[in-house]
């Protein structure tokens, strides 16, 4: 664990809990995209299966645990919870999110390191975080005027992001061997969906005019 | 060889 790979990880938690705060305090999800959160369940799901088999430590557990409950929990609320499905932006949230799923199970049974059951979905976890961001990102350029707690969600999680590439940096010069294709070229992808998304972002913001 | 798993990771 480097200092690198703990920000990230607060970060990321910091995310979901404002996030969650959106939900929970002022009971509205509006500019959330249901797509993207039901795309992360899935990813947590696929690829934290291995809880059950393998430990690395308390700390990790706990997290995989915080990550799988969270995600679900915020499906369910933007699903069920009458006060927020109502200020769920239905008809603006229109990505169509199994025409992502499909192309990455399809890749992960094509590129992974070992053709195991876990081994694979783990993998397609990899490939599905790198785009799950999309329906967000469509969602966001659609609507036009984004509260804080939606702004603030995103550039956390862009930072969760950054911060893990600086971790697989320092991992690679600091641990014999630290070599994981796969793991960087798919987080690579995500972080460069963002740095797309904050560029646009950045001059809508300059410029005073909306993201095209 | 031996060396670190993104397993071990988030």
């Amino acid at each position: 664990m480097n200092i690198f790979r703990l920000a990230g990880d607060m970060t990321h938690l910091a995310s979901v809990l404002v996030l969650l705060l959106k939900i929970h305090t002022i009971k509205s999800c509006a500019g959330v995209s249901l797509r993207t959160q039901e795309l992360y369940a899935i990813v947590f799901a696929t690829r934290y299966l291995d809880i059950f088999t393998s430990f690395v430590s308390v700390y990790n557990t706990f997290m995989k645990l915080v990550f799988l409950g969270s995600s679900f929990s915020i499906v369910w609320y933007m699903r069920y919870h009458k006060a927020v499905h109502r200020t769920y932006d239905r008809e603006q949230d229109t990505f169509r999110h199994w025409f992502l799923v499909l192309p990455c199970l399809v890749l992960a049974l094509l590129i992974h390191e070992k053709f195991t059951f876990l081994e694979v979905l783990w993998t397609f976890s990899l490939y599905l975080e790198a785009v799950a961001i999309l329906p967000q990102l469509v969602l966001l350029q659609r609507t036009r005027n984004i509260d804080n707690l939606t702004g603030q969600y995103i550039f956390l999680l862009g930072g969760y992001r950054g911060l893990y590439i600086l971790n697989w940096i320092y991992r690679y010069f600091t641990e014999p061997h630290f070599v994981h294709w796969i793991t960087w070229i798919a987080g690579l992808v995500q972080t460069l969906l963002y740095a797309d998304f904050f560029y646009y972002y950045f001059l809508r913001f300059i410029g005073g005019r909306g993201v095209e | 060889p031996r060396g670190g798993s993104a397993k071990d990771e988030l």
